[in-house]
């Protein structure tokens, strides 16, 4: 594994996104690993859809019933790769843009899908596997404590402490060894996340967390990897 | 004087109590300063006085939490963000929104295969 890695730099990731007053988080975060797993098998970096997914995705978690993908109140990245596999795929965001607003019609064109899901898993909660499945297969969708994240500006976050209960859904896109901790006096290893509130918030729209071996704010427990088929809209 | 405060946040309990100076907390902070600055810079505005004036209070509450997540979280950069308006449970209401689930995997879920890590 590199000690650095960062998949903005080989052009897998779409500018920083804003969800707006919105619970769709999860839908951010799937489009993204999805836009970087659809870069990896085209070349080709497009802009998707979290619209889609908010307005048309009310896939359940099969393990409980109530955990249903349900626009601005919420879903899961995983129940979305599911309706993108069953769907078929993912419109462009210039085709189906983004408004922030649910409870709307679904307007999925089947004809104008351009990204597809061939299968997604969830990574192993060990840190280096998440690093090596970053590295092989893009950006992963993770999941993630936002606690500290209302008043995050900069820097390296690394809390005292962090509940491991995950409220917010992200994307991870590298990963870096130079973030220092002064109070630690050491070098601190750290995990660079996309975040869908602007670019005004954080570092442009990115978040970075120290590496470790102890799930700093839940973030090593639900992450999930999805690989793209290529697909040319008909 | 002192004042001793432990946040509990949606049923986590901070075990870190902080002890911080209570007396001359709002000069210090300069909280309508910061307040006007916050406002122009992320385009706020409220309907009416009332709101506004409650849109402060939680402000300058928030300012009190900055500084205590920067003493708690001293290699990051905590301070006022577009959310520093809104009390912790309107900011998980209205931009957090992952069904929780716990820990819990559904059991047909694929895993991924383990890849190699050295050499």
């Amino acid at each position: 594994l590199p000690t650095e890695f960062d998949w903005r730099e080989q052009g897998a990731v779409t500018p920083v996104k804003n969800q707006g007053m919105c619970g769709s988080c999860w839908s951010f975060s799937a489009i993204g690993a999805l836009e970087g797993a659809h870069f990896l098998a085209t070349k080709e970096l497009v802009s998707l859809s979290e619209q889609q997914l908010v307005d048309c995705d009310h896939e359940c978690d099969p393990a409980q019933a109530n955990s249903c993908d349900s626009g601005c109140s919420g879903g899961l990245m995983n129940n979305a790769f599911e309706y993108a596999l069953k769907a078929g795929g993912l419109m462009k965001e210039e085709d189906y843009p983004y408004t922030g607003r649910d409870h709307t019609a679904c307007k999925f064109d089947k004809s104008k899908i351009v990204a597809s899901v061939s299968n997604f898993s969830v990574v192993s909660s060990d840190e280096d596997q998440i690093a090596a499945n970053l590295v092989q297969h893009g950006p992963l969708a993770i999941a993630i404590n936002a606690m500290w994240m209302q008043t995050y500006i900069g820097g390296v976050s690394c809390p005292y402490v962090c509940s491991k209960s995950q409220d917010h859904g992200v994307l991870l896109v590298g990963f870096g060894s130079s973030g220092y901790a002064p109070i630690r006096l050491k070098e601190k290893p750290y995990w660079i996340i996309k975040n869908s509130w602007g670019a005004m918030w954080g570092e442009h729209g990115y978040y970075k967390i120290c590496r470790g071996p102890h799930n700093m704010c839940g973030m090593d427990t639900m992450v999930s990897t999805v690989a793209a088929v290529h697909t040319s809209p008909k | 004087s002192t004042v001793i405060s432990g946040e509990v946040t949606d049923g986590f309990v901070n075990p870190i109590r902080q002890v911080v100076p209570e007396e001359n907390d709002e000069q210090l902070l300069n909280a309508e300063h910061h307040f006007t600055l916050f406002k122009s810079k992320y385009e706020k505005t409220y309907a009416t006085q009332v709101e506004h004036d409650h849109r402060f209070r939680v402000f300058k509450a928030n300012l009190r939490r900055a500084r205590r997540n920067q003493l708690l979280d001293p290699s990051a950069v905590h301070g006022v963000t577009q959310f520093s308006d809104l009390t912790p449970k309107e900011f998980r209401r209205k931009f957090l929104g992952l069904k929780r689930r716990g820990f819990r995997l559904p059991t047909d879920t694929q895993t991924a295969p383990i890849l190699p890590t050295s050499d």
